[in-house]
């Protein structure tokens, strides 16, 4: 049967906390494995990232939404974290078979890497539950959470959030279509737009490229 | 995933795109 939006939104957000409710808030035993297994143990940076940026999600949220609803930004931001290392566990396990290496200390260590992960993460979070992060009281305006909110939360390169998100939906088989719809939107604007504006660490590949490839053109500056 | 369009190719992964091969 055809579903009311406010049934989909609210079957969403069930299915995502079923998901996540045998998830941890903490890196599973597998995880630590492999944190054990790097040149240089990442987990002390993990924790203490995901505390930092705790902090400054739930300060965004409740300057985006109301005071009033720290709280909830805290809520929704422990899912995400629930999430991020549910996907950070599965993405490894697939590198591990794929390159058959267990030493992934670049990778783990690397700040734009997690910082990508987690935002793609609370990105799935605050997407399922909408636009209105607001109480239904309708004492408060809504508020748009919308993408790329998320990028300016965790002060993030966009083209760095696009680097995740095709293995982010490979490694989560329980993400619906809608989200996978989502997540591809993202990508879209990231490529058409997001990616080109100043400051974007596309340029400096591209310049790279040009002088491995042996050109010797001056790059055009990124305002054309 | 079906509409979804999978870009990387075999042996591309999250370990090639943060520069960590």
């Amino acid at each position: 049967l055809p579903q009311t939006p406010v049934r989909a939104a609210m079957n969403s957000i069930q299915q995502l906390i079923m998901i996540l409710n045998s998830a941890t808030d903490k890196p599973s035993d597998t995880l630590v494995r492999y944190f054990n297994n790097c040149t240089v143990n990442p987990k002390d940076s993990i924790l203490k990232r995901v505390e930092r940026l705790e902090q400054v999600f739930k300060k965004k949220f409740a300057e985006a939404v109301g005071q009033g609803c720290a709280e909830i930004g805290s809520q929704r931001y422990k899912l995400g974290v629930r999430l991020y290392y549910r996907v950070m566990e599965s993405m490894l396990k697939s590198e591990e078979e794929r390159l058959s290496v267990q030493n992934f200390s670049k990778l783990l260590n690397g700040n734009v890497f997690h910082t990508s992960l987690l935002a793609c993460a609370v990105e799935v979070v605050v997407a399922t539950y909408g636009r209105n992060a607001s109480p239904s009281d309708g004492t408060s305006a809504e508020t748009d959470l919308s993408f790329p909110w998320i990028l300016n939360v965790f002060d993030l390169k966009a083209f760095d959030f696009y680097k995740v998100i095709e293995s982010f939906i490979k490694a989560e088989p329980s993400l619906t279509r809608v989200m996978i719809k989502h997540l591809e939107r993202c990508e879209h604007q990231i490529m058409e737009s997001l990616a080109w504006q100043s400051g974007s660490p596309l340029f400096e590949l591209i310049k790279q490229s040009k002088e491995r490839e042996g050109q010797a053109d001056q790059p055009e500056p990124s305002v054309t | 995933t079906q509409d979804y369009h999978f870009g990387l190719e075999e042996g591309e992964g999250i370990s090639e795109l943060f520069d960590c091969d």
